[in-house]
């Protein structure tokens, strides 16, 4: 017999089941080839046997995986027969090839994804950041936004007086868009009273998602910005969100439908990648 | 740095 084993060598080995219960294995493998499953593997990744390991075979259009999928059992490729375009910005006519150019990086904060920075093929060459998919298993914990930001903020707390030692990542604001990407810090003696932490400690991780109730959109905090991220998973030149809520001294004049357009040129975001470097 | 002297309030 096989096993779903967390161990892709045991997953590979031939079991044989004792006639007093219990399994026991003398080493012997399954041919390469074989399927088989692991409790890492995703649902719907396909693994098979290959020198007495399971191993995942991945749609990868530009083979850098040691185990590429068939092309006739992977998504198409919409971004095929597209023309190439001069910015690394996303534009809604035009899409551009990218290559990675880095590991997937991820900050182990959910909801949160992996960052890895790519480079357009062709002649004109572009960086850029685009959302990858993290291994999970690399992180020891994973946080919430609240428990990263409790940890900042209680480190103020004993500095600063007037703190609870509670944080929170807090709604996007008409003047301060990039708002959930910094750590709000709450007062001590009125819980709705934040304050936010200034500097690069005050921003949230690169890649914790902000897209909060916009669940139509994909928003990650990059360097202190919110960006949101369009089809081809890099961010997009314009944005324009929604503001489900709103701080109070504005709310007098805004109703809950106010949208404000954020925008990103390309030189922004060469000191994104150059930061991120 | 903390910014104390522009507090946010939220619901």
């Amino acid at each position: 017999m096989q096993k779903v084993s967390a161990d892709p060598e045991e997953a590979c080995l031939v079991w044989c089941q004792k006639r007093n219960g219990g399994t026991k294995s003398r080493g012997w493998t399954f041919p390469d080839g074989t399927v088989c499953q692991t409790r890492r593997s995703r649902y719907g990744k396909s693994s098979y046997c290959i020198n007495g390991r399971c191993e995942d075979f991945i749609c990868d259009s530009y083979n850098e995986v040691a185990f590429i999928q068939m092309s006739e059992l992977c998504p198409a490729d919409r971004n095929d027969n597209e023309v190439t375009w001069r910015t690394g910005l996303r534009s809604r006519q035009n899409t551009i090839k990218w290559k990675s150019a880095s590991g997937c990086h991820f900050n182990c904060i959910s909801p949160g994804t992996g960052i890895r920075l790519v480079m357009s093929k062709g002649k004109y060459a572009k960086s850029s950041i685009q959302l990858c998919q993290p291994d999970q298993f690399g992180c020891g914990r994973i946080k919430s936004p609240f428990q990263h930001a409790s940890m900042i903020c209680g480190k103020y707390k004993e500095r600063v007086r007037r703190l609870s030692g509670l944080g929170m990542q807090i709604s996007p604001a008409v003047e301060d868009p990039d708002r959930p990407c910094r750590v709000a810090c709450q007062d001590e003696n009125i819980s709705h009273r934040f304050y936010l932490v200034n500097g690069e400690e005050g921003w949230f991780p690169f890649g914790t998602d902000c897209s909060r109730s916009t669940s139509d959109k994909k928003a990650y905090c990059i360097s202190g910005k919110c960006l949101e991220f369009g089809s081809d998973d890099t961010p997009v030149s314009e944005s324009e969100f929604t503001l489900p809520l709103l701080s109070r001294n504005k709310r007098s004049l805004h109703n809950n439908n106010t949208k404000i357009i954020t925008k990103l040129n390309q030189q922004q975001l060469e000191q994104i990648i150059h930061e991120l470097n | 740095d903390i910014d104390l002297n522009n507090p946010i309030h939220v619901d």
